[in-house]
């Protein structure tokens, strides 16, 4: 059990440094144990120093950094153990266009083992789906869903 | 692709069936506030076993039911099935393509179907333990909940690992 | 004390309605009072029913519906009893197109008693300023900060 | 106009001295993530006279200096200044300009000016009371913190009609 959660731990962690430096084109983060004789219970620590900045605390982050250290921690539970699909809610609402460019690049990576369900307001994220759905409230108050082709989601459908 | 396919039917604002099919790796929801889109991922957390409400942004088994507008009656039943392509027998039962039911009625009743055969929640979650998709936090990150990772306390933070362990 | 509460309370109350009416371009909120004796202990309690749907928990509304329902309660505040500025930093994050016009053109009204500082991503609200401030990380990883003209806001600033 | 601007020197990520002016009703800030944005408001939090650390996205008053780079020296001291326009003599001050300064050093402690002299907090926190700005909790409304009036317990939400009273 505690020699599984350690292998598993491991693997996440390397994959976690990897997928945050490409995601911020620099600067490195890691995971760390609070207590290796007791890894579950003690916990597990995030430290993130970004590109050209000093260590610091996760608090001062921004709210784009922090979706974006997130998104690196998620991308390598998936790297590691991978699940059929993943559905990923407006992740991207806080990130600026050159972070959404990096996480769309990491996640086509990823989507060759696990299919992703993006749901978003971005057009850059958008432009990486392979099938798209405009779903809209009807007059009857009632959802309804149809297909998009790229060049038919304009404004009524993202910003 | 092991995701094939959504259907949903009285499920919060899909009044009317809807059927969604997964094709591709990567497929992207898009629309106006308020449109369903959120309330997709909700359908698939739901079907997938979800029994907190809270995750659900609903108080009771009713929230779960179109509730009706000016211009359409509600409905009485909420039914969402998830289609897995399984061909490849990655999953313990001989059908290539398996259909993971759930519905929920106004008396706060659910029933658990797999290919359309009415099954004990037990047989439901049995199944669902084998597609590596419940209890799996991190399938599914919610609106609001990307910096989740950050903000709970680091022994909540091993559970997602023992997960993917 | 409990009389200017209870007066100050009808005042935003009215304007609650009123902006929320606006913003959604349609539907209808109000503010309840728990307790009409014992009102500020009993706590104000919000109700909202949008266009064309009935009248539903808060808990059920999407990301960008609560935003714009906050917003609401922010401008009917600052309505009733204006502050010299206010700042809102990406309040606007997950409001869609013709949401965020709606906002902007409400903003605009209360503009002309307080004075706004947009914290933002977004295209549409940008447009909304009468001065534009580009805020980037220069090389030795400080803040710089360059006054912009409206055609000056490529994708370096914005979404 | 009566805010007419801030002043940043060595403040989270404003190493140099930046000087930002407010002639506007609506001016935008605009940049790529963490450039420095939510620290102007962070900024203005801090001069009103914040005093809660994780408000301001921080643990203690050193967090407000600027802590250096791989090309930058840390600072020793951060300064916020607000400038409001007084012509109209809205503040109960003689001055048409007023400055409200506050610094912090790397020892923890922190200074008050009003227009440049040194002044008790207790001075500095009763102006500052006039201008209206203080203790009203939707004056700034921070980065994902929107919905705050959504989710805070209605008696919490009565605490900001009392502000408005
Ligand atoms: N049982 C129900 N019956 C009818 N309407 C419902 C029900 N449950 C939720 N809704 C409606 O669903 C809407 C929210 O939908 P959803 O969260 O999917 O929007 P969204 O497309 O994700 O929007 P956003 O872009 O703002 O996140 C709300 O307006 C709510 O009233
Ligand atoms: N005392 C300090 N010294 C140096 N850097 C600091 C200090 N305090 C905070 N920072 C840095 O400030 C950055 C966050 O800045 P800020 O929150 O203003 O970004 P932002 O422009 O709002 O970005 P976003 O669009 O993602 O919200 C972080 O990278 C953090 O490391
Ligand atoms: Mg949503
Ligand atoms: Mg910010």
């Amino acid at each position: 059990m505690k020699k599984d959660f350690l292998e598993t731990y491991k693997a996440v962690s390397t994959e976690f440094s990897r997928m945050f430096t490409r995601l911020f084109n620099g600067g490195s983060a890691r995971l760390m144990l609070n207590d290796e004789d007791s890894p579950i219970d003690g916990g597990i620590e995030i430290e993130a120093r970004l590109p050209g900045k000093r260590e610091q605390g996760l608090v001062l982050l921004s709210g784009g950094e922090r979706s974006l250290t997130a998104v690196a921690l998620v991308f390598a539970l998936l790297k590691v153990s991978p699940t059929p699909f993943c559905v990923l809610d407006e992740v991207d609402a806080m990130l600026d266009e050159s972070n959404v460019g990096r996480f769309i690049e990491l996640l086509k990576d990823l989507s060759s083992e696990t299919q992703f369900v993006l749901i978003t307001h971005n057009r850059n994220t958008v432009s990486a789906a392979d099938v798209i759905y405009g779903v809209t409230m009807g007059k009857d108050s009632a959802s309804q869903v149809i297909s998009l082709r790229l060049d038919e989601v304009d404004e009524d459908f993202i910003n | 692709t092991k995701f094939a396919g959504l259907d949903l039917q009285g499920y919060k604002t899909f009044a009317k069936e809807t059927n969604l099919v997964f094709p591709a790796q990567i497929t992207a929801i898009v629309g106006p506030n308020g449109s369903g889109k959120s309330n997709v991922a909700d359908a698939i957390r739901w079907v997938l076993g979800e029994q907190s409400y809270s995750l659900l942004r609903a108080k009771k088994t009713e929230d779960m039911i179109y509730s009706g507008s000016d211009s359409r009656a509600r409905a009485g039943m909420a039914a969402v099935s998830i289609k897995f392509n399984n061909v490849s027998k990655w999953l313990p039962i001989d059908y290539s393509e398996v259909v993971l039911t759930r519905r929920a009625y106004r008396d706060g009743k659910n029933e658990y179907l797999i290919n359309n055969q009415r099954v004990r929640l037990k047989d439901f979650s049995e199944l669902l333990g084998r597609t590596g998709l419940s209890d799996r936090t991190y399938t599914i990150i919610g609106q609001g909940l990307v910096d989740t990772a950050l903000s709970i306390r680091p022994d909540e933070r091993s559970k997602l690992f023992e997960e993917a362990a």
